[in-house]
């Protein structure tokens, strides 16, 4: 463990409760993707299944749970909270499933380091997370005018990736015999979606204006 | 890498 992995996990916390908060405070999901954080919850549930037998850290373990459980209650506010899912904007998040989970479960099953059933979901839930924030930026970029707690939330996610790729950076660069290909490249992958994201969200802060994504 | 994967990252 080291500083940039932790900072990456705290932001990836932050981004969530950010998100969460923000459904809460203000009983509207405008402009958030069911779809993305249902990919997240797959990817969540697929990745930590050896949450009940393949203990490695107290550290590791409460953030499985807490990662599965406010995700769940992100997507249950959406679907079910009698206000919440009247503000899901439906009309926009069309992006489908299937153009994702389908290449992601083929590629998981040619490319994965170990031919097993927990291997292979956990390749899945890696392949998966690179392209589970596709959803939320089509409709980012569908709705224009992005409110700041939806921009914080993409921005705050972003630089959780970034701070992963620090991470392995240093990890490469300490630890004799570190190598981890596959993690690598999706993980840059994942990334690079957010660059474009990035510009925008950094040219509106440093103008002090209100994030716009260009048509 | 030897016997089952270890995944450490989250």
């Amino acid at each position: 463990m080291n500083l940039f992995r932790f900072a990456g996990d705290i932001l990836h916390l932050l981004s969530i409760l950010v998100l969460l908060l923000k459904i809460h405070a203000t009983k509207s999901c405008a402009g958030i993707s069911l779809k993305t954080q249902e990919l997240y919850l797959a990817v969540f549930i697929t990745r930590y299944l050896d949450l009940f037998w393949n203990f490695h850290s107290l550290y590791n373990s409460v953030f499985k749970v807490v990662y599965i459980g406010t995700t769940s209650m992100i997507v249950w506010y959406m679907r079910r909270h009698r206000n919440v899912k009247l503000t899901y904007d439906r009309d926009h998040d069309t992006f489908r499933y299937l153009f994702l989970v389908a290449p992601c479960a083929v590629l998981s099953l040619l490319i994965n380091a170990r031919y097993n059933l927990f291997e292979i979901l956990w390749t899945f839930s890696i392949y998966l997370e690179a392209v589970a924030i596709l959803p939320q930026l089509v409709l980012l970029q569908r709705t224009k005018n992005v409110d700041n707690l939806t921009g914080n939330y993409v921005f705050l996610l972003g630089l959780y990736r970034a701070f992963y790729i620090l991470n392995w950076v240093y990890r490469f660069a300490t630890e004799p015999g570190y190598s981890a290909w596959l993690v690598w490249i999706s993980g840059l992958i994942q990334t690079g979606l957010y660059l474009d994201f990035f510009y925008y969200y950094v040219q509106a802060w440093k103008q002090s204006k209100k994030l716009q994504l260009p048509s | 890498a030897s016997g089952q994967e270890t995944h450490d990252e989250l």
